[in-house]
C-alpha cells in the first residue's frame, strides 16, 4: 500500500474467518471488509482527518516541542458498522447476532 | 397457520418471520433448493434472518441477537415430546420473543376416510350437516431444571386445529420462556397431544420442531463482546505463567471478565496506575491485561487433588508476597 496517503486514512483490510480459525462455528460471512485507520496524524491536520479539538491541541504541543514525550495523536476508527454474524454455538444451535462496530467507516486523528 | 392469527399475533417475532411466509408454506420447496441440508429447517429459517438483518442498520425483532433451539424427541407413554435445551441463552440476553415453529400434518388418511364414506346426515331443513370438526391437537409446555427427573411444571397449554394439509406453523410462547427462564428452568418440552383414540407409535419427523429466541443481548457492545461469544479457544494456554487470579475459574466469562480486575491489595502495585507517565504504564502491562480473558474454558479442569495443590502454591506465592512487604515495613520502621 506504498502508493497510498501517507496521512490518516481508511486501508483496505479483508477478515477471512479461517484465517483467524473461527470457520468451524462461523457458518456466515465466510469474510468481511473490516478495513484498519493508518496514517500520520501530524501538525497541522487536514480537514480530512477529522481531528478532535484535544488532538489539534496535543498535535500542536508536539510541534512546539517544550514538553518531551508527547506523541502524535492516534489515527483511529471513527465510525464503524456492525455486522450480522451466523454461527454454532455450544450446543451446535444456530444462532444470529450483529455485532456493533466490527468494520471501518471513516477514519480521524484523535 | 401463518396466514392465520398465530402469524399476526407475533409483534416481534412476525417482524423476522412474516418474511418467510413462502419458506414456511412451501419447505419442501425451500428445503430442495438448499440441497440436503435444508432438511434442518432450522437452518434454512436462521440463514433467511441472517440474510434479512445482514442489511445495515436492520435489528432482528428490535435487539440484536436470535437464537433457535433444536428439538430433541424423546417417546413419553408412546407420545412423542419434544425437548429443548435453552442453557446456551447468556445472562446478558434480555428475551422480547420466542416463537415455537411446528410442522403440522393434514388429519391421518384412514380417519378422513371414514368421515368420506359415510352417508351425510341431514338435519330438519334437508340440508347436509356439517362434517364433525377435525381432530383438535393440544400442544403442551412444561419446564424443568437440569437435575430434576420430574415431569415439569406445566407452563402452558394452546388447542391446535390441524391444517387440511401439511403446513408449518409458529406460534407466540415468549410468556413460557421468559417464565421458564426467571425460574431457572432451562429445559423445556413439547408435547403435541392428540384427541385421536389411537394416535400410532411417534415415529421422528423430518421436520422437527424448533424456537426461536429474539433477544437484546446488553453485553454485546462490552470491549471484546465478539470474542465471548465466537472466541472458542485461550490464546495464552496453561502452560503460560499467570500473575493473577486464573481467568478460568467462573463459569460465566463475563462474570469473570468482572472479577479479574485487581486492587493494589492483590497485586501489590501503588493506586492511580493510570495517572503513571506512559512509557512506564505501557511496559507493566502484561498481556493479559491487554487482552482480558474471556474464553470458554475448553481446557480440562484439574482434579480436585491438583487444584489443592494449586491453591497451596498460590497461597505460598501470596505468603512470599506478604513475608517480603512484612520485612519490608520492619526495615521502614526501623529506619
Amino acid at each position: 500500500q506504498w502508493d497510498e496517503p501517507r496521512v490518516c486514512s481508511r486501508r483496505y483490510l479483508k477478515v477471512d474467518f479461517a484465517d483467524i480459525g473461527w470457520n468451524e462455528w462461523i457458518i456466515s460471512p465466510k469474510s468481511f471488509d473490516a478495513y484498519y485507520c493508518a496514517g500520520a496524524c501530524e501538525f497541522p491536520m487536514p480537514k480530512i482527518v477529522r481531528p478532535s479539538n484535544h488532538a489539534t491541541i496535543q498535535s500542536i504541543v508536539r510541534a512546539v516541542g517544550i514538553i518531551p514525550g508527547i506523541p502524535e495523536p492516534c489515527c483511529v476508527p471513527d465510525k464503524m458498522n456492525s455486522l450480522g454474524v451466523l454461527f454454532l454455538d455450544e450446543n451446535r444451535n444456530v444462532v444470529l447476532k450483529v455485532y456493533p462496530n466490527m468494520s471501518v467507516d471513516t477514519c480521524a486523528c484523535r | 397457520s401463518h396466514r392465520a392469527p398465530a402469524w399476526s399475533a407475533l409483534p416481534a417475532a412476525a417482524d423476522g418471520l412474516q418474511g418467510d411466509r413462502d419458506l414456511q408454506r412451501h419447505p419442501g420447496d425451500a428445503a430442495a433448493t438448499l440441497g440436503p441440508s435444508a432438511q434442518d429447517m432450522v437452518a434454512v429459517h436462521m440463514h433467511r434472518l441472517y440474510e434479512k438483518y445482514s442489511r445495515q442498520g436492520a435489528r432482528p425483532g428490535g435487539g440484536n441477537t436470535v437464537r433457535s433451539f433444536r428439538a430433541r424427541l424423546e417417546v413419553v407413554d408412546q407420545k412423542a415430546v419434544y425437548f429443548f435445551n435453552l442453557t446456551s441463552m447468556q445472562d446478558s440476553e434480555m428475551i422480547l420473543t420466542a416463537t415455537f415453529h411446528f410442522y403440522s400434518e393434514p388429519p391421518r388418511w384412514p380417519r378422513a376416510l371414514e368421515v368420506l364414506c359415510k352417508p351425510r346426515a341431514k338435519n330438519a331443513s334437508g340440508r347436509p350437516l356439517p362434517l364433525g370438526p377435525p381432530t383438535r391437537q393440544h400442544l403442551l409446555f412444561r419446564s424443568l431444571s437440569q437435575n430434576t427427573a420430574t415431569q415439569g411444571l406445566l407452563r402452558g397449554a394452546m388447542a391446535l386445529a390441524p391444517p387440511p394439509r401439511g403446513l408449518w406453523q409458529a406460534k407466540d410462547i415468549s410468556p413460557i420462556v421468559k417464565a421458564a427462564r426467571r425460574d431457572g428452568e432451562l429445559l423445556l418440552s413439547a408435547q403435541l397431544d392428540s384427541e385421536e383414540r389411537d394416535p400410532g407409535v411417534p415415529r421422528p419427523s423430518p421436520y422437527a420442531p424448533y424456537i426461536l429466541v429474539y433477544a437484546n443481548d446488553l453485553a454485546i457492545s462490552e470491549p471484546n463482546s465478539v470474542a465471548v461469544t465466537l472466541q472458542r479457544y485461550d490464546p495464552f494456554p496453561a502452560g503460560d505463567p499467570e500473575p493473577r487470579a486464573a481467568p478460568n475459574n467462573s463459569a460465566d466469562p463475563r462474570v469473570r471478565r468482572a472479577a479479574q480486575a485487581t486492587g493494589p491489595l492483590q497485586d501489590n502495585e501503588l493506586p492511580g496506575l493510570d495517572e503513571r507517565p506512559p512509557r512506564a504504564h505501557a511496559q507493566h502491562f502484561h498481556k493479559h491485561q491487554l487482552w482480558p480473558s474471556p474464553f470458554r474454558a475448553l481446557k480440562p479442569r484439574p482434579g480436585r487433588k491438583d487444584r489443592r495443590k494449586k491453591g497451596q502454591e498460590v497461597f505460598m506465592a501470596a505468603s512470599q508476597v506478604l513475608d517480603f512487604d512484612e520485612k519490608t515495613m520492619q526495615k521502614a520502621r526501623r529506619k
